[in-house]
């Protein structure tokens, strides 16, 4: 139960707040679409 | 503390789009069938480092087919991408690279190329006709009967059909077949090839002329044969890609 308690506490101080209007980079992969998609 | 290993490459990284541009002209270079590919994504692309200034790639290509015959002199840049509407095929290809010192060369390639589904094209076009297989016998008939017409006309050397490369055929309104096919120039004239066709045989490498057709034949309501063929000229093969060789029409290419 120490151990969870521990994560627990240690997962809340991870989660690190994300700036206002924060946008995430887009994924590298898979590339944008020239043409169309089929 | 090492250096922390480099990002990994994006997909619209500069340095994939040249990777990809190499490979799409290498593709259409070793490709004897069909119609030219652009770029349409680069889905993926992994490297993995070989040692200083030598990175192995493994990109994954998605291609849509042009209007350019394979065998056209025309640059890739000046060939249309064939619309949904016109029943669109894709490529899709698994291309190894090495990148040594900036220099980009392919190591292997291998592609498989589909079409669109049909239900794709009717989303596009409802009344557009789907492609044709083939072995269709009104695609055979027409292919034969416009060749032959061509060649019942023409002052210029016989042609013969290397290979048909699409078709379509509309059923209503009217019966109406749509082909494209390429030819090469043999070493008979149309009038000599009356007396002896067999005599005539496609120039050697070094003086072939290839050249395509396209042809409409109506069947319904009334009958009508429209070809026109253009041949290229002989075209000096670059010094690494085989001008053409006999093999059979494949969907996969290595």
């Amino acid at each position: 139960s120490v151990a969870k308690r521990a994560v627990a506490e240690a997962a809340q101080h991870d989660k690190v707040p994300r700036p206002v209007g924060f946008v995430p980079p887009p994924p590298p992969c898979p590339g944008k679409i020239r043409y169309f998609d089929i | 503390v090492p250096a922390a290993p480099p990002a990994p490459l994006g997909c619209d990284d500069p340095e994939s789009e040249a990777a990809a541009a190499v490979a799409v002209n290498y593709i259409n270079g070793h490709s004897h069938h069909g119609y030219k590919f652009a770029l349409n994504r680069i889905d993926n692309i992994r490297v993995v480092p070989q040692g200083p200034n030598n990175d192995i790639m493994f990109l994954e290509l998605d291609l849509l087919e042009t209007e350019c015959p394979i065998l056209s002199p025309t640059p890739l840049e000046n060939c249309t991408v064939r619309s949904l509407a016109e029943h669109a095929v894709e490529g899709d290809c698994d291309v190894k690279m090495q990148k040594v010192d900036g220099i980009l060369s392919v190591l292997a390639s291998k592609c498989h190329s589909h079409a669109d589904s049909s239900e794709d094209v009717r989303d596009a076009c409802p009344d557009c006709p789907l492609l044709a297989k083939m072995n269709d016998t009104d695609v055979l008939e027409t292919v034969s009967a416009a060749l032959n017409d061509y060649n019942s006309k023409t002052t210029g050397s016989y042609l013969r059909l290397l290979e048909i490369g699409r078709a379509k055929i509309q059923y209503h309104p009217g019966h109406i077949i749509a082909t494209e096919f390429a030819v090469g120039a043999t070493n008979c004239s149309a009038e000599e090839a009356k007396a002896n066709v067999g005599a005539c045989q496609l120039l050697p490498e070094d003086q072939s002329n290839f050249g395509f057709c396209r042809a409409v034949m109506v069947k319904r309501p009334s009958q009508d044969l429209q070809v026109d063929c253009q041949l290229y000229g002989h075209q000096v093969p670059a010094p690494d890609i085989p001008l053409l060789s006999r093999v059979v029409p494949s969907q996969d290419t290595s």
